[in-house]
């Protein structure tokens, strides 16, 4: 039973955001 | 009972990876290699430009690669190209103009990046026609 793997999406942000520079 | 487990797939998380690189590239981080063009230095990650250009792949893929912390980019008629391919490198998405065309098509034939060099046919094309 290893093919029963779910995919569920994310829609938000998935790292960090660096800084802008000034 | 079912699902044996769960795969969380982030959307856009190839674009915020690109937007973090972009931001390096313009603070200067990790840069490591000078594209001089015409004179003019750009500052770049080998590793997104190999990543994007068949010509930076031929430059970088051997050892000898590694030394290398500046390039020459010819100047004439590729040169004004060079900027807007580098910026598309980071963010995708690709500035063309009547104006602009023909020196981004030339430097993306430089660069053998086959894709950009449709892109501007098309463009190209397109703005000839009424």
């Amino acid at each position: 039973h290893e093919g029963l793997v779910a995919t569920v999406k994310e829609a938000g942000r998935s790292i960090h955001e660096i800084p802008r520079e000034e | 009972d079912g699902a044996l487990g769960y795969v969380r797939e982030f959307t856009r998380h190839s674009s915020d990876v690109l937007g973090n690189l972009n931001e390096l590239r313009l603070r200067g981080i990790l840069t490591d290699v000078t594209l001089l063009v015409g004179g003019q230095p750009l500052r770049a990650h080998k590793a997104v430009l190999i990543a994007c250009s068949g010509f930076f792949y031929s430059i970088f893929r051997g050892r000898a690669g590694v030394g290398v912390d500046v390039l020459s980019l010819p100047g004439g008629p590729e040169a004004g190209g060079f900027a807007p391919l580098l910026d598309f490198m980071y963010t995708s998405r690709l500035r063309l103009s009547p104006a602009t065309a023909p020196s981004v098509l030339a430097a993306a034939t430089y660069l053998q990046m086959e894709h950009v060099v449709q892109a501007c046919h098309r463009f190209i094309q397109a703005s000839y026609e009424p």
